[in-house]
């Protein structure tokens, strides 16, 4: 099972047209092994991307040399999955007795 | 299923029970149709809600065709228990039921959600393995014969956008052609997806407008409207292309260069900050409001023959 340890999701917003057309080749940008969550539409429009902890300072300095604005959307998806699977599992073991 | 819990996300052999309970519970007006299966060799179940005639014109809905978008099965789940618990109450929808056919597909891609749940919740394709290549899965999104290949998909196997080898090279997809294909009468076509809310129909592959624009445009804002007068979210709404970017090879560009004049797709909303893990309190409240929009779509198709 991937765990998705030390992963985080940051929230990226265009705010110029040399800006808005690199975040849409991020996908591209095969050295970060980024996960696109939400692509790039348009200026002023964030995009979410999900970044593995071993290309996270690479990605972080690519944003800060090319002047992004950014910020953390999902801190630590390991623990939203661990506190989802939780509830799965806890509403599974309420729902059986009925079903 | 009515003590079926609704406000929680559920295993794809919980979805698959849910399923036969609905439809053993209801005889003589849901039933299920096996249309294909999957690459791992999985049902690909489709729910029929029928009050009776054949080939009745019909409204198509599928939820789940990329896997981690797990607020859309969800949604799924709750329109199935709601259009059979409408069905005589509420005036709308059973005049709709009364003279059109409702085909609903929960689990799109059936394999892909199964490994959302044992191994990756992050997955998103289909799971057929590509020769040559470690990474497996096709987008079943940028799979239609529709623009194949153009900008806005990936020729590369292990970018989430990878088109597959061929058009309907996907036996999830492929399915879905020869169903929608055979009946032939199918009048209204809407895909689910998630999240970043917006309400989309064709073009994507093509910078050329729908002949039918003006009114795809006006029924998608008159849906957005009523989806936001229920809980305030927003949504935008348009063509694929303009609204969001260029995705070639989608679903509702092949749907309506088939003649289905009101297709449409969904990506349902993630109002905070969770995208595809939406926690399960906002699945009634999602479900709820996308179906106060898609009664505005459906009651236009019923209403709009043509």
């Amino acid at each position: 099972r991937e765990t998705f340890e030390g992963h985080q999701v940051l929230r990226i917003v265009p705010k110029n047209g040399v800006q808005l057309s690199l975040l849409r080749n991020l996908e591209e940008m095969m050295e970060f092994e980024l996960d696109v969550w939400k692509g790039a539409t348009r200026l002023s429009s964030p995009v979410d991307v999900r970044v593995p902890p071993h290309t996270m300072q690479a990605f972080k300095s690519f944003l800060e040399t090319n002047e992004f604005e950014y910020s953390i959307m999902i801190e630590d998806i390991k623990a939203i999955l661990d506190a989802e699977r939780k509830q799965m599992e806890f509403a599974a073991r309420l729902g059986q007795p009925r079903n | 299923t009515d003590s079926f819990d609704y406000a929680n996300y559920h295993t794809l052999s919980e979805i698959y029970s849910f399923q036969d309970m609905l439809v053993a519970e209801n005889p003589d007006f849901v039933s299920k149709i096996v249309i294909g299966q999957s690459y791992e060799g999985r049902p690909l179940n489709v729910l029929k809600f029928s009050t009776g005639g054949s080939n009745r014109p019909a409204i198509w809905i599928d939820t789940g065709i990329h896997a981690r978008e797990w607020i859309t099965q969800a949604s799924g789940l709750w329109f199935a228990k709601k259009i059979v618990t409408d069905y005589g109450k509420d005036p709308a929808i059973t005049a709709i039921l009364n003279n059109m056919d409702i085909f609903l597909e929960i689990a799109t891609n059936p394999d892909g959600y199964y490994f959302t749940h044992v191994s990756n919740r992050m997955w998103r394709k289909t799971r057929k393995p590509n020769p040559g290549y470690s990474c497996p899965g096709v987008d079943p999104n940028r799979n239609w014969d529709a623009g194949f290949g153009l900008g806005g998909s990936s020729g590369y196997p292990c970018s989430e956008t990878y088109r597959g080898p061929s058009p309907h090279s996907e036996s999830e997809v492929r399915s879905i052609v020869e169903f929608v294909q055979s009946h032939g009468n199918i009048k209204a076509f809407i895909s689910i997806h998630a999240y970043s809310q917006m309400l989309l129909y064709p073009y994507g592959y093509t910078t050329a407008s729908a002949k039918d624009e003006a009114e795809l445009y006006a029924l998608a804002q008159k849906a957005v409207n009523s989806l936001t007068s229920m809980y305030g979210t927003r949504y935008t709404y348009g063509n694929i292309i303009d609204t969001i970017y260029q995705a070639s090879g989608g679903t509702v560009d092949w749907t309506y260069n088939q003649g289905i004049k009101y297709s449409y797709t969904y990506e349902l909303r993630d109002t905070g900050y969770y995208g595809f893990l939406l926690p399960p309190n906002q699945i009634i409240p999602t479900a709820q409001e996308t179906w106060s929009s898609l009664m505005v779509l459906m009651d236009h198709a019923y209403k709009n023959p043509y």
